[in-house]
């Protein structure tokens, strides 16, 4: 058991408590256990540092190194919540806890606010959704006249600018999003309740398991 | 045009999570 006992304390070492990230999340214990096995792959795929780089985010989600994603950046810049450049294992549940089923419509919204306000100003402005607009056309390679890509914005801030002031604030969106629930799609993923069928490994490294033996 | 700026740009591959839960 010393053997065993020494390796599970080793594969944890330096990471939060998943009890406590379990307290603080939509995730139960073996849940966040599971998410560990996931992390340990993202976090070694380029450096083996207990770490996710933004180069591995972006291997782990598009399975190659290519360009830059502003949005994929956009989410990754929002998990690294201390602002270090990486992303930890607290930082990688507390933002997939987010992302959860169960998580309130609350966090999913105020989240998706901060997604699409790109400067943090506490404003999405039509600037930035344009901006937004011009890199998903690039990166799906398709070309909008630009027109046609104001058009689009003329139509969003009618709807959801209700103060016509050119940017959106943080009420304007909560109305917004409930006229169009479909604006949280993205903020949902059904894989997070599968997560330790996913990852049944968990079980080898269970730091549950350890206590109760 | 009566999209949504917002449903556009959420169909980018960068705001799908669901493909770090896709094994090799």
């Amino acid at each position: 058991m010393g053997c065993f006992h020494s390796k599970v304390k080793k594969k944890l070492r330096g990471h939060e408590d998943p009890v406590v990230l379990a307290s603080q999340t939509a995730f139960s214990v073996s849940e966040v256990e599971a998410l560990f096995e996931l992390f340990k792959s993202i976090s070694s795929s380029v450096i083996d540092d207990g770490l996710i780089s933004k180069e591995e985010f972006q291997l782990a989600l598009f399975k190659n190194r290519k360009k830059e994603n502003l949005f994929a950046n956009r989410i990754f810049d929002l998990f690294d919540v201390k602002q270090k450049g990486l992303i930890d294992f607290g930082d990688f549940v507390r933002g997939l806890h987010v992302f959860h089923p169960n998580a309130p419509q609350e966090e999913k919204m105020n989240f998706s606010f901060k997604l699409y306000d790109l400067d943090g100003t506490g404003f999405i402005e039509r600037q930035e959704v344009k901006q937004m607009l011009i890199a998903l056309l690039c990166e799906s390679e398709m070309k909008l006249a630009d027109e046609t890509i104001e058009s689009i914005l003329d139509k969003t801030f009618v709807e959801a600018d209700t103060n016509q002031d050119g940017k959106i604030d943080k009420s304007e969106w909560q109305i917004f999003v409930g006229r169009n629930p479909s604006l949280l799609k993205i903020m949902t993923l059904p894989y997070l309740r599968d997560i330790t069928t996913t990852f049944p490994s968990f079980v080898f490294h269970s730091e549950v398991d350890e206590v109760a033996t | 045009t009566c999209l949504n700026a917002f449903d556009i740009i959420s169909l980018s591959p960068g705001f799908d999570l669901s493909s770090l839960f896709e094994k090799d």
